[in-house]
């Protein structure tokens, strides 16, 4: 399984809709400081489940809708959507029951994920567009080590940190790659 | 859930061991239970030594020696289920070039089974990457992505979004 | 000690606005009183808005934007009163390229009224240094000195101490 | 006022007896990651009085002193000595009694501050060679910046934090300067 496209639609500073298409293996997201390149990392991690606004740098969820600049006003609404890729081989080792909607999913060449917000404060889950709950996401990526607190990651500046983390919190990094 | 936990701890401590050898050239690490007799709660604690060096707490381990000892623990941790992708943000930031160099071959090899999205300002990073993708904010506040070109026009693109 | 406070605080504001400017390019960032009626006890806090973007809390800033805030900070206070040396430890390690160039054209011209010691892996600043200091480990485990020439002659005896 | 060099015995993975003579201006220190570059900084922040272990990196002060390598034993003793030189013009603006130890050292156009430290956790402190006390080094840098909490000093991976310290902590900074 991978990522093949990224799309921000008013998250935090990429105001216009905005696809990034990604290829298998290593791809590198460079540019100068400020430019917008960490964002792109807080809308995967938020996609994902990310509850957390302090790992998200901002002070209520609101703040990941894009709040203008000298020219252009806020906007009202942030939405993400990750597509998600599977050969079989590698294919999610999805926990939960059979017929779960985890399960199916999993069964699918392709599947996309979407969160969105508005200025309200609302919050929306979506699998393949269709509304889903936070825990569907959740089980979708549980023990695959991509969901918010997991070990494949790191937010800029953690890294060294890594090491220093607490013995609960080393186990926890184990105990969700077995 | 008592033996998966110790099968996965040993199959993890065994991986770690054989990636912090292979970015630091030698050396040895290892992972250790806080609490070998209660599976079920014990931390886990990572002890490292960088080659000729004496064993000692991670907190003396320098800047650079602390991230390399990070990502060899997060790619351990990959390497024991199929992971759909790992998105690494500035990782080698506190790395000389040399140990970037060696970063990449690391990633090289296994971003053949895996996806890597990775932030990076290092020259050799980017040079190592499949696809770069350049983000720039050519109106002041508005990011928006730019195609970039790797080899020569690289600089000339990199140059487009500084 | 009131009036003194106050007096310290109106001109590092006055200075810390001016190095952000110098070091952003524009922007605008000022330093605020959380309690302004009570000058004994009141906290400090910084207001930092980059060129063309809106004004936010500081967490929105990007590692390098912190940075370079920082930076303009601590240069501000130097400049109150004369301040032996400086001692920086990779400072320059979050900053892309061009803000690299920014910041060492700063630490040149206050390097001339005050002694700076910094640590650092980027190649731009090591050429604007007065003097390079390389640290090695011939001996695993043990810290030794050895002289590095700028220059052409810095790769090569930069290498010999990687 | 400037450091004109520093002497390290014994102090952390510096072994050998070694000098560092520094020039006026920009001084740059290089080298591979572990070298030993920012045990530097710490040996220069431990002789001005820095007493937390934390952000020396150690558990114990006693941690700063070589603790051996494949194939050498630990020392039983770690010293620094930071050589000052002084300008007129640029002379330490003391605080304290006019006829203080501090005041009396401002007024040298060179001095020097050492600590020392042993295995049995003694600890001494000598300003040029003649035992002096903490406090007569903390009143010497006392609102020059350079004490061991002030905004001259700044350590690895700390300076994106500065901008978030809390209001009281930046309030410290300004007094420091005043
Ligand atoms: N909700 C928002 N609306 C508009 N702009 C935002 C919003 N949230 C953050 N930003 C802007 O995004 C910028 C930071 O972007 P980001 O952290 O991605 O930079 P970066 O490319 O990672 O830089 P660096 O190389 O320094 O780490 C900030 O300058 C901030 O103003
Ligand atoms: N008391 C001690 N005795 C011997 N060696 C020590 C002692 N304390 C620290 N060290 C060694 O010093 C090394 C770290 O040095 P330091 O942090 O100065 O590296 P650095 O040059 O700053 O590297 P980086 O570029 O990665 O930040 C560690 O590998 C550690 O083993
Ligand atoms: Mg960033
Ligand atoms: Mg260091």
């Amino acid at each position: 399984m991978r990522i093949r496209q990224i799309e921000l639609v008013g998250f935090k500073s990429f105001r216009e809709p905005t696809k990034v298409t990604l290829l298998p293996g290593l791809n590198a997201i460079v540019g100068p400081n400020g430019c917008g390149k960490s964002n792109i990392a807080d809308a995967i991690r938020w996609v994902l489940g990310e509850q957390s606004v302090k790992h998200l740098r901002a002070k209520e969820m609101e703040d990941v809708i894009f709040g203008g600049n000298e020219t252009s006003a806020a906007l009202g609404m942030a939405e993400v959507t990750l597509s998600f890729e599977q050969a079989d081989e590698a294919s999610l080792g999805v926990e939960g029951p059979e017929d779960g909607l985890a399960a199916q999913i999993a069964r699918l060449s392709e599947f996309t994920v979407t969160r969105r917000i508005y200025r309200s404060g609302e919050s929306q889950y979506l699998i393949n567009q269709s509304p889903a709950r936070l825990r569907d996401i959740t089980d979708l990526f549980l023990g695959s080590g991509v969901g918010p607190k997991a070990y494949a990651m790191i937010e800029q500046g953690r890294v060294s940190q890594i090491v220093q983390a607490k013995p609960e919190e080393l186990r926890l990094f184990i105990e969700e790659a077995a | 859930t008592r033996a998966r936990f110790k099968e996965t701890f040993e199959k993890a401590d065994v991986k770690f061991r054989e990636l912090f050898v292979e970015l630091f050239h030698g050396g040895r690490a290892t992972l250790k239970l806080t609490n070998p007799n209660n599976l079920l709660e014990s931390g886990v604690e990572i002890e490292a030594q960088p080659p000729g060096k004496r064993v000692g707490s991670l907190g003396v381990l320098s800047g650079g020696e602390r991230a390399l000892t990070a990502v060899s623990l997060i790619m351990a941790l990959f390497s024991l289920r199929t992971t759909p992708f790992c998105l690494l943000d500035e990782v080698d930031a506190p790395l000389d070039d040399a140990n970037v160099a060696r970063f990449n071959a690391m990633l090289r090899r296994i971003s053949e089974r895996t996806q890597f999205i990775i932030i990076t300002h290092k020259q050799r990073t980017m040079e190592t990457a499949d696809a770069l993708y350049g983000v720039t904010m050519a109106e002041a506040g508005v990011s928006q992505m730019v195609s970039v070109r790797i080899g020569g026009a690289r600089e000339e693109a990199l140059a487009a979004t500084a």
